[in-house]
Formats: C-alpha cells, sequence, structure tokens
C-alpha cells in the first residue's frame, strides 16, 4: 500500500474475507435442489400406478473458478474456465449437472393390459458436478 | 454424444426423430427403433411430452385394456415389497429381478370345462399373449398365480394336482395338445388365511421364452382333495369351482440401459462420479449359472 496507493484495494482488513469470497464460493453455488412431482399432475396416474410421487431433483447454481476436489470435476473444468475468461468468451462455462444418480421403481399398465413392475436406471439425481 | 466435426443424422441410427421432423408421427412409439417400442414403458410418453410441450396428454391417445383387479392387487403388494414408499429399489440380495410382468389370459380362452366323470377336475385352456416381453428380459422364474374366489365358502387344508400340457400349433395352425410338462404340487392351507397359490413353471416355460415365443398356449388340469394326504381324504369339489382362471407372473432380468443392475450399480459407486459406465463386462448369469466364462468373468470384474 506504502509504494503505490492507488492499486492497493480500497478496502479496510476486516472486509478482506469478504473481497476473497467472491473468488473463492459464488453466491449460488451449484448445488442438489429439491423438485417432487405426482404423475396425475401429467395426466399419467391413470397408467403409472405407482409411486404416486416422484421427486427427481435437479443441479443449479455457479460453477466456482478455483473447482479443484470440491465438485469430484477433472482437471478440464478448470481449463474450460481460463480459456472463456482468458481466450474465448463464446466457449461456455463449465456448467453446473448431476454427478450420480439413484434407480426408480415403476408399477405401470401396458396398452395390453398387462401389468409390469420395472426398475430404471438414473431416475433420481443425488449428486451435482461442474463440468 | 457427437463430436462438432462428425454429425450422425438421428434419423439413421433410428433413434429420436426430431420434433420438428415428427409431426407426421402423432405416435412416438414409431420414433424408436423396433427393438426399443416394448422395451420401455415410460421413454415414449416422456419423449411425446417434451416433443408437444406437454399440451396433449399422450396417454389419453393410446387406448389401454383395464387389468384384472385382483391381478391389480397382487403387483401392488408385489411394488410394497420390492421398493419403498418413494420408489426407490430396496436392496434386497436375494431379488435379482429388476422386471416383473404380469399378463392374465386373454379373455375369450377363460372357459373351464370339467370333466364330469371324476367330477373334480378344474381344466382351463389358457392363452398368454407374450408381445411385450423384449429380446433384452431374460427369464428368471415364471410362475402360474391362482387366486380363490373367497365367497365360495371352502374347507381347510387340502392337497392339489396340477397338470400343465402346453398346446403345439402345427402348420396347418391346428392345436395338438402334447404333454410337454406335469408338474405336481401339494398344498396345505386354510384359504380363507391365503389369496394366492404359485406354481413354479419355470423349467415349463424356459424354451418358450428363450424362443421368443409371442403366444403361450396350454391346458392346465387342477385336482383338488380336501384334508391331510396321509389321512383319509375326499374330493374337493367346492375349491375347484373357487379356482380363478391364473395369472402368468413373468420375473426377469432387464440388460437394457435403461434398466437398473443391482450389480453394476454396487460397482459403480466405488467409480468417480459421472463417468460413463462401460456395460461391456460380461453379464453375470442372471439364472445363476455356474458357467466358468462367468466365473472368469466375475474374477476379472471383481480384479478390476
Amino acid at each position: 500500500r506504502d509504494e503505490n496507493p492507488k492499486e492497493a484495494p480500497a478496502t479496510t482488513p476486516y472486509n478482506l474475507s469478504e473481497y476473497f469470497k467472491q473468488f473463492l464460493f459464488p453466491q449460488n453455488e451449484c448445488e442438489l435442489h429439491n423438485f417432487r412431482l405426482s404423475f396425475s399432475q401429467l395426466k399419467w396416474d391413470k397408467w403409472i400406478i405407482a409411486p404416486h410421487r416422484y421427486s427427481p431433483q435437479y443441479c443449479k447454481g455457479d460453477c466456482p473458478r478455483a473447482v479443484g476436489h470440491r465438485y469430484g470435476s477433472p482437471v478440464h473444468t478448470m481449463v474450460q474456465n481460463i480459456i472463456y475468461e482468458k481466450l474465448d468468451s463464446s466457449v461456455p462455462k463449465p456448467s453446473c449437472v448431476p454427478a450420480e444418480y439413484s434407480p426408480l421403481s415403476v408399477l405401470t399398465i401396458e396398452p395390453d393390459g398387462s401389468i409390469v413392475y420395472k426398475e430404471y436406471e438414473d431416475m433420481i439425481a443425488t449428486r451435482c458436478t461442474c463440468r | 454424444p457427437h463430436s462438432r466435426g462428425r454429425t450422425v443424422s438421428a434419423r439413421t441410427s433410428g433413434l429420436l426423430v426430431a420434433p420438428e421432423d415428427a409431426t407426421s408421427e402423432l405416435n412416438p412409439l414409431l420414433w424408436l427403433p423396433k427393438g426399443a417400442r416394448h422395451g420401455y414403458a415410460l421413454l415414449p410418453p416422456l419423449l411425446k411430452v417434451l416433443s408437444d410441450r406437454g399440451q396433449q396428454n399422450w396417454e389419453s391417445e393410446v387406448p389401454r385394456l383395464q387389468p384384472d383387479s385382483r391381478a391389480l392387487r397382487y403387483m401392488k403388494r408385489l411394488y410394497k415389497m420390492s421398493a419403498t414408499k418413494e420408489g426407490i429399489p430396496k436392496d434386497n440380495k436375494s431379488h435379482l429381478y429388476n422386471t416383473v410382468r404380469l399378463f392374465t389370459p386373454c379373455s375369450e380362452c377363460k372357459h373351464c370345462h370339467r370333466d364330469l366323470m371324476k367330477g373334480d377336475v378344474h381344466s382351463v385352456d389358457l392363452l398368454f399373449n407374450l408381445d411385450r416381453v423384449t429380446a433384452l428380459e431374460h427369464l428368471l422364474k415364471s410362475v402360474l398365480l391362482y387366486s380363490f374366489d373367497t365367497s365360495v365358502p371352502v374347507s381347510s387344508s387340502m392337497t392339489c394336482m396340477c397338470h400343465l400340457f402346453a398346446k403345439e400349433h402345427d402348420s396347418s395352425g391346428q392345436v395338438c395338445p402334447s404333454v410337454s410338462h406335469s408338474v405336481a404340487f401339494s398344498l396345505h392351507f386354510e384359504v380363507r388365511k391365503r389369496k394366492w397359490v404359485e406354481i413354479d413353471v419355470t423349467s415349463f416355460l424356459q424354451p418358450l421364452i428363450a424362443a421368443h415365443r409371442r403366444n403361450v398356449h396350454m391346458a392346465v388340469n387342477v385336482t383338488c382333495l380336501v384334508g391331510d394326504p396321509q389321512q383319509n381324504t375326499d374330493l374337493a369339489n367346492p375349491v375347484t369351482m373357487a379356482l380363478v382362471p391364473p395369472s402368468l407372473l413373468l420375473y426377469l432380468n432387464d440388460t437394457s440401459e435403461q434398466a437398473y443392475h443391482r450389480w453394476n450399480s454396487l460397482r459403480h459407486r466405488r467409480k468417480s462420479p459421472g463417468r460413463l459406465r462401460p456395460r461391456t463386462s460380461p453379464l453375470v448369469d442372471p439364472t445363476g449359472d455356474k458357467g466358468n466364462e462367468n466365473s472368469q468373468g466375475q474374477r476379472a470384474s471383481r480384479r478390476r
């Protein structure tokens, strides 16, 4: 601050953590959000007997610039961020997307009147990542 | 995912046609390759809602035959045993199946005729249409599911004998019944307590399902004796009155991408999140077959 007072950030020491926060963790950070639907909303309850309610969840939020191990993101994610910031802003920033899912069991009536119990893979998001 | 340099038309791969191209094909079933059309009840409606932005209710367009209420009750009970309230499959080791299909016999074949001489044989001619079973669904177990019309007063324990006959259709379409299989089951139960009787017909059906037979035509003769077989028994006429034509239950292992594979999810949990799971590893035979290539496959996957 003594050498070149103009350059120094005009922040007093107690704001320093605030100042750094903007770099480390964005306000609305990428995370898993709850969402519940019932098949009757889609008018499918005539042929989907169970479950009555289904929570697929979803991922939303900004990805911090230095994602590192926090999201299990590969190094490519940081490279993509650098490209976006330094080289070509038409390249999209890393996105907040599901990283892991859990299955869902569904009981349905088929067009021929037979009944089927099926377990589907990847129907409920359980973890998010930045990619 | 297609890299920018290489564009693959959805049309050539037979996968989903872009919605604007598909206005002429109202039925989303036509968008999926033939093999997949019957595979996943959920996919076509999801695609339909995405394509027409959800205005129409696709399901109202597709007429659905209403299932038998007893069969529906049984499947709801099976669902409660297999999944939590939120629909998450229970991690049950003995629960190898990821698909269970229940078929009720075609209505025109439900006539029951009794062999009046013996006065007690309950014989029924059944035709099951197995069109919904896909090539990727491997049979684990099949069961004839008898339920009782509990309004008919029936006495206590009894012993039943059941004979199954596959009815092959020869080239001219004539039915030539051949005793392909007879299975005997003896049961002692209070009908009032038990609403269902399951007869395992896996060995009987295995060859037909493996041959991707679309229609299974069989005759089932049931004879029930009241009381304990060790002591005196007499013919149980009333119970054969109470027997409702059986449904056919198939426990299957769906080997497709969309289906949930327990053994695969355990392996996947150890991997880093989000990486595509290579499905090339040889399937552990769902019927627990001890073939040596499987044990090699298992050793290799365990080593991995």
